[in-house]
């Protein structure tokens, strides 16, 4: 028996429309410690990681450790039904093919439930060793996104530079080239508009940044995002989603010229 | 063009 009380409902409408296109069908795995999922786009080439934590959900109960596969633009459709202010209860019976989302209005004046089939979802478990990145950018997440968009009008890939000077994200097209630094800047009003460069090494790699203007569907869940590089490795884009945990979506590199 | 590397090279099977 499996059954979890969101009241801030929207968060889960939002994990959903951040993911929906980027992954067709994942497995929701729960247990003890929370619900989560790790799926990978159809061609392999990115990775998205969701964590929500048990302790941020108002009632959790999980008896054994399930795992139900869901096909999100389906769960989405669903999960659209609710309302901003909604409190969401996810429950599923033991041994069960479907899941049921129970959606309250904040007066509880309404109550839907709606019953979803899951299916059958032969996934592989990827498992993501513990890294020491070469460069860590934290920043607006509004402002990551802006870029990302503002750069696809021009290139179809993203070169993401860290140094001494700051982050540069450049790309090339048909019509010219582009380049955009941002600095380190953290003299500012409010923490969440900071730009911070923790960096041990500098570091430059390619992106598509088709896939990174997916990730910033994400942007709702959290008011700062962080980039994670490493030569040799995928990056990392993590927006924490609040007091509950993350969503993380991983990108592997184009290789370089 | 540079081509593209899949998660599956760096991340294996858990």
């Amino acid at each position: 028996m499996l059954e979890l009380r969101l009241v801030q409902g929207s968060l889960l409408k939002k994990v959903l429309e951040s993911i929906k296109d980027l992954v067709n069908d994942a497995n929701f795995d729960c247990s003890s410690s929370g619900f989560s999922l790790q799926a990978m786009d159809s061609s392999h080439v990115a990775l998205v990681a969701l964590l929500l934590r048990s302790e941020g959900f108002e009632h959790y109960r999980c008896d054994r450790n399930m795992s139900m596969g869901m096909n999100l633009g389906n769960m989405s459709k669903m999960l659209r039904c609710a309302g901003n202010d909604d409190i969401i209860t996810i429950k599923a019976d033991d041994g069960s093919d479907t899941v049921t989302f129970m959606f309250e209005s904040p007066t509880q004046d309404k109550i839907s439930d709606f019953e979803m089939k899951l299916m059958d979802i032969d996934s592989e478990h990827l498992g993501i060793p513990e890294a020491e990145y070469q460069s860590i950018v934290t920043m607006p997440s509004a402002e990551f996104a802006r870029i990302c968009k503002d750069l696809s009008g021009i290139g179809d890939t993203v070169v993401i530079s860290v140094t001494k000077e700051g982050v540069k994200f450049s790309t090339r097209g048909d019509i010219g080239t582009a380049n955009i630094v941002c600095r380190q800047n953290t003299t500012v009003d409010k923490p969440e508009e900071a730009t911070v460069i923790n960096m041990s090494e500098p570091v430059s790699l390619t992106f598509a940044l088709r896939y990174m203007n997916s990730f910033t569907k994400a942007t709702t869940l959290s008011n700062t995002v962080t980039i994670s590089l490493s030569s040799e490795l995928p990056v990392v884009v993590e927006y924490k989603i609040a007091e509950m945990g993350y969503i993380r979506f991983y990108l592997a590199p184009k290789i370089e010229e | 063009v540079n081509p593209q590397r899949q998660i599956t090279s760096f991340f294996s099977k858990a």
